[in-house]
């Protein structure tokens, strides 16, 4: 493993100068060959103290550069593609990596068999990629070290902690974990969905009723797919403005404007 | 649509260049492929009963205007009994960024912080960029930092 200094960006544009490193490229998994794509940045604090804080994106499927750049990296990109520096960075006191997993999502290579696609070997290629990534960045050896991220990566964390509770092997210390919006249990966050609806006054108490009477525990399989649905259950849904309304409204930010 | 200029720019050719990306990849935000491949796990809540045993701190923090994966199922998978059933510490009470606005709410738990972010939507530092500075910051480095920020 190597460290590789990002080259100068282009379209920079800027008032102040960059005042921190930054690292990203591709670094091979001994067990399968992956090449998992990072970007590292440097506290631009006090970056051989700080701690280390991995960021993950959810999905499953997407990019944790979305994060870098529309989040919390130090670059924001603009219309014209400039890049302006980004005040509010994570970066601000604490070193970042941002991870681009499972192999497939972004610049991470292959794309796995599908059988590959589970949890399980999720966290453990994320588990073996800091292995990797300490050895190519060994000033990080006995760091503070936190995991971050949001939405699927509620699932992608826990077993990450996990799997770096049972083998301590990264050389990193674990000091603590934070998730934003984490999918957690399909269940209790599915069924949660109505409710959020209906106490943010976006479906009258009768289109509530309504799903509550005929979904029950169900709710969670209708909202996402109609696998596992009832036909009143389904047809409650639908009928509602949970689901017709949806090209007018993001749910992921019901106070938002919608991008046409 | 800042993930719109995001994706532009990582599909430059002197951009993939300068991050040392080689051959012919294409950059998008989410790869739906995978998404429809995946084989997901129900439910986390497992491996939340070992780690919350252990000296490792957790932060649970939800954007309130977020509807997919919102702070009312959140509370619920800490706090209530089908969820992991966590004893309250600090009852809820709000919290202030350090431009002295509200910025949302907090709960502590045995081993476990929950706030919520008021205003944000499922990207919380999207929306609230000062107010989540400020919360990670306060969870790495504590109350002293916190006072300094």
């Amino acid at each position: 493993a190597q460290a590789h200094q990002v080259d100068e960006l282009p379209n920079y544009k800027g008032n102040n100068p960059i005042n921190f490193h930054h690292y990203a490229g591709h670094i091979d998994l001994p067990s399968n060959g992956q090449k998992m794509f990072y970007w590292h940045v440097e506290s631009q604090h006090s970056p051989e103290n700080d701690p280390l804080v991995l960021w993950l994106n959810g999905g499953p499927g997407c990019s944790s550069l979305g994060g870098f750049f529309t989040e919390i990296g130090p670059f924001v990109v603009q219309r014209d593609l400039s890049v302006k520096l980004n005040q509010y960075t994570w970066a601000r006191k604490t070193n970042l990596v941002f991870l681009e997993s499972p192999a497939g999502v972004g610049f991470s290579q292959p794309v796995l068999n599908a059988t590959d696609y589970n949890d399980e070997f999720t966290s453990d290629r994320a588990f073996e990629f800091l292995e990797q990534f300490t050895k190519a960045y060994p000033q990080f050896k006995n760091r503070d070290f936190y995991i971050t991220g949001e939405s699927y990566a509620g699932i992608y964390i826990p077993f990450l902690v996990e799997k770096m509770l049972q083998t301590p092997t990264t050389g990193l210390n674990l000091k603590g974990y934070a998730i934003g919006n984490p999918f957690t249990d399909a269940k209790i966050d599915g069924n949660a969905y109505v409710d959020y609806y209906y106490t943010h006054a976006l479906i009258s108490m009768e289109s509530y009723n309504d799903i509550v009477d005929k979904c029950s525990d169900e709710l969670s399989g209708c909202l996402f797919s109609t696998t596992n649905c009832s036909k009143p259950c389904h047809e409650a849904v639908v009928d509602s403005p949970i689901t017709s309304d949806t090209p007018y409204l993001n749910p992921y930010y019901i106070y938002g404007d919608v991008c046409v | 649509c800042t993930d719109r200029f995001t994706q532009d720019y990582l599909n430059l050719p002197q951009v993939k260049s300068a991050i040392h990306v080689e051959g012919k990849l294409t950059w998008t935000d989410c790869n739906s492929m995978i998404a429809e491949r995946y084989n997901r796990t129900s439910s986390a809540l497992p491996k939340y009963k070992g780690n919350l045993q252990t000296n490792v701190s957790a932060l649970i923090y939800s954007g309130d205007a977020d509807a997919v994966v919102n702070f009312i199922g959140t509370e619920r998978w800490i706090g209530s009994t089908e969820g992991l059933g966590l004893k309250v510490k600090s009852k809820w009470s709000p919290w202030y960024g350090p431009d002295k606005q509200l910025a949302g709410y907090s709960q502590t738990y045995a081993g476990l912080t929950f706030k919520t972010v008021k205003g944000a939507g499922h990207m919380v530092p999207a929306i609230r960029p000062l107010h989540a500075l400020y919360m990670f910051e306060c969870f790495v480095y504590g109350q002293d930092a916190c006072d300094s920020f």
